[in-house]
């Protein structure tokens, strides 16, 4: 059921055509099934977040996205400069990142176009498809400035075609490995990617590496039905799904377009991508905390089958439904951010690798081939026991005539069966696989001991010679997820929430001994010259050291004081510290050296606080509070992970940011605010091509802003923009008053006719009777028929 | 090692992992006659060069005195650029 929020409304006037929202139009009663008003009905609009299309480029200064651009976001690694603005040219080739971000971030309320699902986050992009894509670039990519972008969105991958193998190289892997250990200053850069968008072809997503890794975020689709869109692959490493184009009689994605434009014919996985791009970014604005797993388990956690047609939804052991065209199933974006708010990190990821099987096993042609594993999980070894399942991946090594014949699937031990692996139709390559790593989500919070079994079915194709057989010559099982209940809280992290563990009593007053029976068996070490009256420590008279404790707890003699005591030579007893404090040399607040587990020194009274003071952060290590950077005031983790700025500075991410005036931009290098070219209200930077929006004053026209148009354009009003712009006037035209026929002067080689300008030709069949059929047809005014003679015909009346 | 496959286009671009820094790098794209762009993204270590000798896009991983930086015991790795086809979804 679509939740009805009758009060929000925004006059971007293709706002009710997105998402096949349903307004009915006697009220502002609207609905969309993805929640998303209900996030944002909660507050969450993506503010401070930071997201990024990497793609063919994003049009800058387009107005649905100009006040949300951010230019620290962006890059050109095709054009190797700051500025990502896509290249146009007649076949509008580079559409796609400026569409996807439209998606992210319009600008809500401005009148234009449409509202982005995070339309108060930052928004960026990498123009890096706009050539030749190489490892070097992809790794580029990914890596642009992984402590200010939170998330990457890419809705792009390797052919589609039914029979290509191909995944990230070398390079670009290590860029996913340190963006996800080192991004979001140690909470892992989020990738979100487009699962594969090829299904009429009988494509598989599971040979995409991009989308198989488990390190990125792969969405599907469904149509506005919830039917199965032509385009959509299959396969086990989709995690979620959104609403996109379908069959030609469904609506499609209505998004920005380059040129300033709006379109309403976006299509295919492509959406989807950047639509949970959004969400995510909502969530973070909940929580900015969020790790790279928690986001994917959130997203395992809210996302519903909801109405979606499939007929392999199944219940995995952990009661997750899923599915291998939808994963999860439809995002749930008031779930994400509810969920998000409360959310408790989860455990470190463990990595278990179990022992790969190396014997050589032919596989049959029209047979199956069933090898098993029996999995302890690595509980022998705590730093790498997988006890609760997230991804699960098989790395195999298969030689084999046609590849295309080949089904794998693989069974878990609670029985739930993933198919990692379709026949492919148009896969004829006699390459096999070679290490390639199927992934799958479909054991989602199952436990992992037990036997697994990889099942390799050989369906016979026609053109094959039976005689040759396929071989698997290795296969491993990695798993990967916690030794512990992701969502029972645990220890180290969370010790915020553990109270004192040790309550702080005022010192007893000292009680006097009781007498003991008479002992004479040896005494304790411990024990000094007065003896004992038994064999313990605590049966001792007096002490060559300390005497720890009291009488109610029992008094004894200890070599050295427990924590929380220190040593009082004078009295040689251990006495208490100051509340909360480990080591001290004294009683009193100044004498304490380190606070228990879970507290931390304060800086400023040296006392031992469970909550550091604004402008400090507490540090786990040296369990202090430490300042945050001079930019933030406040902090979590380290000093410069802000969640808060200082005056004139801005957060983004988590970096604080000087807020730079209008006029001038935020210089990275530099790290200050450096002025616009003076034609510029806001900029990207320097030169007068890099305008966001004009100076008072100024005509935007294309990427610069002038004060007069030049010949060929005219100026008038634009939509959303709270300037005047240039307009480009009809085709061939110099000079012109406005839009349509309004041609005053025409280009070398045209002849204004009744406004517009044709061609300047005459023809030699213009007798009589033909231009009366161009006239009497006002053909002159049909752009298609102006070849008809017109100026000849019009010219002798 | 060069990336192989069927129907490749090998570009003139090299990523090339050297340790020593960025003044080791470009002794060594000089040796070569590479220049050297600087390092990839933030990946320590790896660096973008260009060999102005070699075509742009060739079906073939073209062989010339360029080619001894594989060999050359101060790389301890250098694969020749192949362009990806990537597919817009």
């Amino acid at each position: 059921h679509a939740q009805s929020h009758a009060t929000i409304h925004f006059n971007d006037p293709k706002w009710t055509n997105m998402w096949y929202i349903h307004c009915n139009n006697k009220s502002s009663h609207c609905s969309a099934d993805m929640n998303i008003l209900a996030a944002w009905q909660r507050g969450y609009t993506g503010k401070n977040v930071v997201v990024t299309i990497l793609d063919d480029g994003i049009e800058r200064n387009h107005p649905d996205l100009a006040q949300n651009y951010d230019h620290l976001a962006s890059y050109d690694v095709n054009g190797n400069d700051h500025d990502p603005t896509p290249r146009y040219d007649s076949r509008n080739e580079n559409i796609h990142g400026t569409r996807c971000a439209g998606e992210v971030a319009a600008v809500a309320n401005n009148s234009h176009c449409i509202i982005g699902i995070a339309y108060n986050a930052h928004i960026g992009g990498i123009r890096m498809l706009d050539g030749d894509v190489t490892d070097i670039v992809e790794a580029k990519s990914l890596g642009i400035r992984p402590d200010y972008i939170d998330i990457y969105s890419a809705s792009w991958g390797p052919k589609d075609d039914g029979k290509t193998v191909d995944g990230p190289g070398p390079l670009t892997k290590q860029a996913f490995e340190q963006g996800i250990r080192k991004g979001r200053k140690g909470l892992g850069s989020i990738f979100v990617w487009a699962s594969g968008n090829g299904g009429r072809q009988g494509d598989h997503c599971s040979c995409d590496g991009y989308t198989s890794s488990i390190y990125t975020i792969s969405i599907s689709s469904t149509t506005e039905n919830g039917n199965k869109p032509w385009y959509l692959e299959v396969c086990s490493s989709i995690m979620a799904t959104t609403y996109s184009s379908g069959e030609f009689n469904e609506r499609k994605i209505v998004t920005t377009d380059p040129r300033h434009r709006c379109t309403d014919g976006h299509t295919g996985t492509s959406v989807s991508a950047p639509i949970v791009a959004g969400i995510i970014a909502l969530a973070l604005e909940a929580n900015l905390l969020l790790t790279w797993r928690d986001v994917q388990h959130l997203l395992v956690k809210t996302s519903r089958p909801v109405h979606l047609k499939a007929d392999d939804w199944k219940t995995n052991a952990a009661g997750h439904r899923v599915s291998h065209l939808y994963g999860f199933g439809l995002v749930d974006a008031e779930a994400m951010v509810l969920e998000a708010r409360k959310w408790r990190t989860v455990p470190p990821q463990h990595t278990c690798s179990q022992m790969p099987e190396r014997r050589t096993r032919y596989i049959h042609a029209g047979q199956s081939l069933n090898c098993s594993i029996n999995a302890s999980g690595c509980s022998e070894e705590p730093e790498l026991h997988v006890d609760y399942l997230e991804h699960v991946v098989v790395k195999v090594q298969i030689v084999h005539p046609r590849r295309g014949d080949l089904e794998i699937n693989l069974i878990s031990p609670a029985g739930t069966r993933s198919q990692l692996l379709a026949k492919r139709l148009f896969d004829s390559s006699n390459e096999g696989f070679r290490n390639w790593e199927f992934m799958t989500v479909h054991f989602w919070g199952e436990r992992s001991q037990g036997t697994w079994t990889l099942e390799i079915i050989d369906s016979l194709s026609k053109l094959r010679n039976p005689e040759v057989l396929g071989n698997l010559k290795e296969w491993t099982l990695i798993l990967y997820g916690t030794s512990q209940d992701p969502y029972q809280p645990y220890s180290a992290q969370n010790s915020h929430s553990r109270m004192l563990e040790i309550p702080a009593p005022e010192e007893e007053p000292e009680q006097e001994e009781e007498e003991e029976d008479q002992y004479n068996g040896p005494c304790h070490s411990e024990c000094g010259d007065q003896g004992c009256d038994g064999p313990d420590a605590d049966h001792c008279l007096n002490c060559v050291h300390f005497s720890s404790g009291s009488l109610k707890s029992g008094k004894t003699c200890v070599s050295h004081c427990p924590l929380g005591h220190y040593e009082d030579i004078a009295s040689r007893r251990c006495r208490r510290c100051y509340k909360g404090c480990e080591r001290c040399v004294g009683r009193s607040v100044s004498d304490c050296l380190s606070c228990r587990r879970g507290l931390y020194v304060n800086a400023l009274n040296s006392s031992c606080i469970d909550t550091c003071p604004p402008g400090y952060f507490a540090d786990e290590n040296q369990r202090q509070c430490l300042k945050c950077h001079d930019t933030c005031m406040r902090c979590l983790g380290y000093a410069d992970r802000c969640t808060a700025c200082r005056e004139g500075y801005s957060l983004a991410g988590m970096t604080c940011v000087p807020e730079c005036t209008n006029g001038t931009f935020f210089h990275l290098e530099e790290m200050t605010c450096s002025p616009c070219h003076s034609s510029c209200r806001t900029c990207a930077g320097p030169g007068k091509e890099e305008c966001i929006q004009c100076a008072e004053g100024y005509l935007q026209q294309e990427w610069q802003c002038v004060q007069t148009c030049t010949p060929g354009y005219y100026s008038g009003e634009a939509a959303g923009v709270p300037y005047k712009m240039c307009h480009r006037c009809e085709e061939n035209c110099l000079s012109c008053s406005g839009p349509g026929t309004t041609c005053t002067k025409c280009k070398e080689g045209y002849s204004l006719v009744s406004r517009t300008c044709i061609v300047y030709a005459s023809c030699n069949n213009a007798d009589e009777v033909f231009c009366e059929m161009v006239k009497s047809n006002r053909l002159c005014e049909k752009k298609l028929y102006r070849q008809f003679c017109c100026r000849t015909c019009l010219m002798n009346g | 090692s060069v990336a192989s496959g069927h129907g490749d286009v090998f570009t003139n671009h090299w990523a090339v992992r050297i340790t020593g820094g960025q003044e080791q790098a470009d002794k060594i794209a000089a040796k070569y006659g590479y220049i050297n762009l600087g390092q990839i993204g933030r990946l320590e270590d790896h660096y973008h060069f260009h060999q102005s000798r070699v075509v742009r896009r060739a079906a073939y991983p073209l062989k010339g005195p360029h080619s001894f930086i594989h060999l050359d015991p101060e790389v301890d790795w250098a694969q020749q650029q192949v362009v990806k086809p990537r597919v817009k979804r």
